[in-house]
C-alpha cells in the first residue's frame, strides 16, 4: 500500500508512536515486537532510513520519525 | 525536555536531512 513489507509498516508506526524527544531505541522496538527477529528490526530500521522515513536522535540507535 | 541544547539542534538537523531524503526518494518514484 505505501510501498513498505508488513515488517518494516510496524517498526515505522512504532517509531511514529513514541513521543520523546530523544525518539525510541533499537532495544525497545525489539521489546516490543516480540515477533520478530533482531535481524529484521535492524534491516527495517536501516530501509526507513533510507528512505526518510526515520532519522537517529542523539546517537545511532534513537529514532525519531519524520511524519510524526 | 532534557537534551542540551546541542543535541536538539543535531536533531533538527538530521530530521531536515531526513525530510529532504524522503522528498528525494518521492521524487524517484514519480
Amino acid at each position: 500500500l505505501n510501498g513498505l513489507t508488513p515488517q518494516q509498516s510496524q517498526v515505522l508506526n512504532l517509531i511514529k508512536q513514541c513521543k520523546e524527544e530523544q525518539g525510541i531505541s533499537i532495544h525497545d522496538i525489539k521489546i516490543r515486537l516480540k515477533g520478530m527477529n533482531a535481524m529484521a528490526v535492524k534491516q527495517a530500521v536501516e530501509f526507513l532510513g533510507n528512505e526518510g522515513h526515520i532519522y537517529s536522535t542523539v546517537d545511532e540507535d534513537h529514532f525519531r520519525s519524520t511524519e510524526a | 525536555g532534557s537534551l542540551t541544547a546541542e543535541q536538539q539542534q543535531k536533531i533538527e538537523e538530521n530530521r531536515l536531512r531526513a525530510l529532504a531524503r524522503r522528498a528525494e526518494r518521492l521524487a524517484a518514484q514519480q
